[in-house]
């Protein structure tokens, strides 16, 4: 143990152990987080060669080998818990996304929130067993968050009682999906839906895209990797093109909206659960930053306390660099930062599983607030813990540029997360849609309740600063 | 009035109420000059985008005062002496941090006033000596095995310099003494030179 670190170690006013039993929410959690890490740590045949030696097309194929032994070992050991095969997951593969990791992270999620029970039945277990690959294509070439401009068409054909899918322009051809370029065989794919003449808006499709045999890409498919990109090596982010691709109208996820055999239009209860997924993925974005910017901070706190340099006083050794007041003004803030975004992260998960409770029980009226704090929080963590992870790269002089110090991939792995799932700013307008409209609605005499109360004040004109 | 409310820099609960008051302000500014300018016949959507940096802003203030009051809430809910004085240290220097960075909004609303202004900034430096003694333990409570980390300068033993000489060495282009490029183009080129 290198002394300096040592001596730090030895000087802390507080018991670290109950500090980490806060963050992972109890002891029993904690042990068993560790009885988790420990499986991956001393499992062989988890053990790899240093990507950061490696080949794109090599590091591809060792996290799918991984991840294929990953799903081997969760049923082995009959790990099942959500949040336990996340934990898994990121010892598995730390730092990184995976080739499954839309999967487990949106196919399987999005057909337990959005699939009939008898679409269950036919996908879940074929999907849990892996015979079933799936990604979840929303984003186009040319549209992003922007969901109503999407050009993806899927238009009801009553005479067969299927479904036409097509992509009409360049620019609607599927982009980014992760998994969706070699490793998937069934996609979710986003599509303006149109029966009996008249288009319905967005809604959700399983289209079968490469034989389950074979792995063949399916007539009228065109599947592919969309190449190299920032981070994300291991990921086989891809595009689809579809050319009157059929599928049964039962392919059509129909808890909420659906398409009558004879081709009539039922409506959802509301119009933001077709989007619910992605509001999942945002409430976990939130904690996602918090990770992001904690394994920063311990790079570069760690560091600034075994590396000596300069002087402060003329005569006297190298002081740690952590001694220098700019270093602790760069990196202090940053590590309160981890510590907010850890808090709200935990936060953001407990209230999406009650509000997602509620909608389950059909109650839909916390929706739009879910809707509007997920996008805002998610936006305001990852703007923020990106400058972070550059902060703390900087701090760590010549060698956080060394892709030794992780902090090169840390800022590629999560940087993406600025513009998928919503792009930032258009997240902050969606807050903010919801911010003005409630405070007109408090100016207009009615009681807000939830996270935005405070406008209640502010909508009555009572909202100014007090004197002394 | 023009006055700043009273606020105690050193009372987070102070503090969150200033981050609340600078998020209704703004988002009724945002809401307000959208109103003008529909006023102004203007459609919806045009004052929508014409205002629409206000909007973030007002967003992001509402995103940061959310922060804020979990982050102060959730000292509430820790009873161990020592955490709870570390973590509201951190606490304290977020919120102050986050008031620092974004001044202008806070005085221009009349929220606080430039001498609270520089007294905050003295309270920062205060915190940072305060949080250095912590640290390191403070990062290791996050608990990352250094597998997961996979940090040669964030290692927890600290033994950074002889671990990234190794690691430099184990580098493909060190498999060999002499590259195979030097024989295909450097040798050939000093011959024709």
């Amino acid at each position: 143990m290198n002394p300096d670190i040592k001596r730090e170690r030895e000087n802390a006013t507080f018991n670290v152990e109950t500090l980490t039993n806060i963050l992972d929410g109890s002891p029993q959690k904690t042990k068993r987080r560790r009885e988790i890490e420990s499986l991956v740590l001393n499992d062989p045949d988890f053990w790899e060669d240093d990507p950061n030696f490696l080949s794109r097309s090599e590091r591809y194929d060792q996290a799918v080998r991984k991840s294929a032994q990953m799903i081997l070992k969760l049923r082995e050991y009959g790990i099942s818990d959500p949040d336990e095969i996340y934990c898994y997951k990121n010892c598995v593969h730390p730092n990184r996304a995976e080739p499954l990791d839309l999967h487990l992270g949106m196919f399987l999620p999005t057909l337990l929130n959005q699939a009939t029970s008898e679409q269950m039945d036919r996908f879940f277990m074929p999907a849990w067993n892996l015979e079933i690959i799936g990604t979840y294509a929303q984003t186009e070439m040319g549209h992003g968050t922007h969901l109503r401009g999407l050009e993806t068409t899927a238009t009801y054909d009553p005479s067969t009682q299927e479904f036409v899918l097509n992509s009409p322009t360049i620019s609607s051809i599927k982009w980014w999906p992760g998994g969706l370029g070699k490793t998937s065989n069934h996609a979710i794919v986003l599509a303006q839906l149109y029966t009996q003449g008249k288009c319905h808006g967005l809604h959700a499709f399983i289209v079968p895209i490469r034989d389950i045999k074979t792995h063949e890409p399916l007539p009228g498919i065109v599947v592919g990797d969309i190449g190299p990109k920032f981070g994300f090596n291991e990921i086989d982010n891809g595009f689809l093109k579809l050319e009157n691709v059929r599928i049964p109208r039962e392919n059509m996820l129909m808890k909420y909206a659906k398409v009558e055999p004879d081709g009539a239009y039922v409506k959802p209860p509301s119009s933001k659960l077709t989007y619910g997924t992605m509001v999942f993925i945002r409430s976990l974005i939130v904690g996602t930053s918090a990770k992001a910017v904690a394994k920063s901070s311990t790079i570069a706190i760690r560091y600034s306390t075994v590396r000596r340099q300069s002087e402060i006083r003329p005569g006297q050794p190298e002081p740690q660099i952590l001694d220098y007041q700019t270093q602790q003004y760069k990196l202090f803030p940053v590590l309160a930062m981890a510590y907010a975004f850890t808090f709200v992260g935990q936060y953001m998960t407990q209230t999406y599983q009650r509000i997602t409770g509620d909608i389950n029980e059909g109650d839909f009226s916390e929706l739009p607030e879910l809707h509007a704090l997920s996008a805002g929080l998610k936006a305001f963590t990852t703007w923020a813990a990106n400058s972070a992870i550059e902060v703390c790269r900087m701090s760590c002089g010549g060698h956080g540029y060394s892709r030794s110090s992780a902090l090169p991939d840390i800022y590629t792995e999560f940087t993406p997360s600025c513009t998928y799932e919503g792009e930032n700013t258009v997240m902050m307008l969606q807050t903010a849609r919801y911010l003005v409209k409630s405070y007109r609605l408090a100016k207009n005499g009615q009681q807000l309740s939830g996270i935005v109360s405070y406008l209640n004040d502010a909508g009555r004109g009572r909202v100014q600063p007090q004197t002394v | 009035s023009s006055r700043p409310i009273v606020v105690d820099v050193n009372d987070l609960s102070s503090l969150v109420e200033v981050y609340k008051l600078r998020a209704a302000i703004l988002v009724e500014l945002a809401a307000k000059n959208i109103q003008q300018d529909m006023q102004r016949r203007k459609s919806e959507e045009d004052a929508w985008n014409n205002n629409a940096i206000d909007l973030v802003k007002a967003s992001d203030a509402h995103c940061h005062y959310v922060v804020v009051k979990l982050f102060t809430d959730k000292l509430g809910e820790i009873g161990d002496t020592g955490v709870h004085s570390v973590l509201s240290t951190l606490a304290l220097l977020y919120t102050l941090h986050g008031i620092a960075l974004n001044s202008g909004d806070f005085l221009q609303a009349g929220l606080l006033s430039v001498p609270q202004m520089l007294q905050i900034s003295v309270r920062i430096k205060d915190l940072l000596s305060q949080l250095r003694p912590n640290a390191v333990a403070l990062v290791d409570a996050f608990n990352f095995t250094d597998r997961t980390l996979n940090s040669v300068l964030g290692r927890y033993d600290g033994n950074v310099y002889d671990n990234m000489y190794e690691w430099a060495r184990r580098s493909p282009l060190n498999s060999t003494e002499v590259h195979k490029s030097f024989h295909k183009y450097l040798k050939p080129l000093r011959a024709k030179l």
